[in-house]
C-alpha cells in the first residue's frame, strides 16, 4: 500500500491511499485502504491519515478515523493520538500496523510496529527525510 | 514564512528486512524521494494538498517497486485488483474505488469519483465503467505484473497444487 498526506499553503489538509492488496488475496477482497475512516481519512479540524499494513486488523479498528478523533476529541498531539491508535484493543487488533499522518500546523506523525516501513516526509523548505527500516 | 508540509509511505512486497536486497532497497529509496518531490514541487509553488497527495501516489502507482497500480500484488486468480482512496481534508469531498482491473492510475480514478460523480465509493465493474466514461487510460493486465509479483504468485499456485495432491 502506498499513500500520501499533504498540508498546501493555504492550511488545506488532503489524503490519497492506493493499493494492489495482498499477494493471492481472494477475488473480490477488500482492505483498509480504499475505506473512508478505516485506511484513509482527512479533515482540517484535527489532521489526514494514510494507513498500511495488515488491512483487516486496521479496518475493523476504523484506525484512520480513530487517529483524528484522538486529536479532535481527546486533543491529543498528533503522534500520541497515532500511537494511542496503534495500541488500540492491542489484544482484539493484533498485526501490522503503520500510519503516516499530518496536521493543520505542520507536524508530520510516523508510527508504526514493524521492522520495515517505506517512508519520507517534507516540510516546507527543509531537507528531506527517506527511510526503510525502523531503526533509521 | 507560509507552512507547508508532506509525507508518504509505500509499501512493498517484501516485509521483512533480511528479504529486502540492498539493490531493491536502493530502487526504493530512489522511488520515494522521488514521490515525495512530486508533491512537494506542487505544494511548494502554491498548488493544493490534494492536487500534492495525487502526484506522490501516482508516481508510486507508476514504479514497479511498490505495491500498487504497476506493481500490484495479484490475487489468487493472477490478477491486479486495486483500491484507492482519496479525501479532501477542506471539504471532506472523497472518492474511493475498488476491485479495479486495467485502470492505470487507480488513485486517478479515485479523484474523479470525488470530482466528476454524485458518489463517494464505486466498486468492480461499476468503477471500470466510470474510468472508460471519464476517457482514463487503461492498460493491459501483463502491464500490472513484474517479475517479482509473477514469481511469487507461481510460488503460491504451485504451493496451493501440492496441497492438494493428496485428493481427487
Amino acid at each position: 500500500t502506498v499513500g500520501a498526506v499533504a498540508l498546501d499553503q493555504a492550511g488545506n489538509l488532503a489524503v490519497a491511499t492506493s493499493t494492489g492488496g495482498i499477494e493471492g488475496q481472494a477475488k473480490g477482497r477488500v482492505g483498509d485502504s480504499p475505506v473512508l475512516g478505516g485506511g484513509t481519512y482527512a479533515s482540517n479540524d484535527s489532521c489526514a491519515v494514510s494507513c498500511t499494513g495488515d488491512g483487516e486488523v486496521i479496518l475493523r479498528g476504523a484506525l484512520a478515523h480513530e487517529v483524528c478523533a484522538l486529536v479532535k476529541y481527546q486533543g491529543l498531539p498528533l503522534a500520541e493520538a497515532c500511537q494511542a491508535a496503534l495500541r488500540l484493543h492491542d489484544d482484539k487488533l493484533k498485526g501490522d500496523k503503520g500510519f503516516i499522518a499530518l496536521d493543520p500546523q505542520g507536524r508530520v506523525a510516523i508510527e508504526f510496529n514493524t521492522n520495515v516501513m517505506r517512508r519520507a516526509y517534507r516540510v516546507g523548505e527543509a531537507a528531506p527525510y527517506i527511510a526503510i527500516y525502523q531503526d533509521e | 514564512m507560509t507552512l507547508y508540509a508532506i509525507a508518504i509511505h509505500g509499501g512493498a512486497l517484501t516485509m521483512k528486512p533480511g528479504e529486502l536486497s540492498e539493490e531493491e532497497a536502493a530502487f526504493q529509496r530512489v522511488g520515494l524521494g522521488k514521490a515525495l518531490h512530486a508533491g512537494w514541487l506542487i505544494l511548494n509553488r502554491g498548488g493544493t494538498a490534494l492536487d500534492a497527495v495525487e502526484a506522490a501516489v501516482r508516481s508510486l502507482e507508476d514504479n514497479p517497486h511498490f505495491n500498487a497500480g504497476r506493481g500490484s500484488s495479484l490475487t489468487r486468480q493472477g490478477e491486479a485488483e486495486m483500491d484507492a482512496a482519496i479525501m479532501d481534508g477542506r471539504t471532506l469531498q472523497a472518492g474511493a474505488v475498488t476491485g479495479v482491473r486495467y485502470v492505470q492510475h487507480p488513485i486517478g480514478l479515485a479523484r474523479a469519483v470525488l470530482e466528476r460523480s454524485p458518489h463517494a465509493f464505486l466498486a468492480g465493474d461499476g468503477a471500470l465503467e466510470f474510468a472508460l466514461a471519464c476517457g482514463l487510460p487503461l492498460a493491459a493486465p501483463s502491464y500490472f505484473q513484474t517479475d517479482k509479483t509473477r514469481q511469487q504468485w507461481l510460488a503460491l499456485a504451485q504451493q496451493e497444487s501440492n496441497q492438494l495432491a493428496g485428493h481427487d
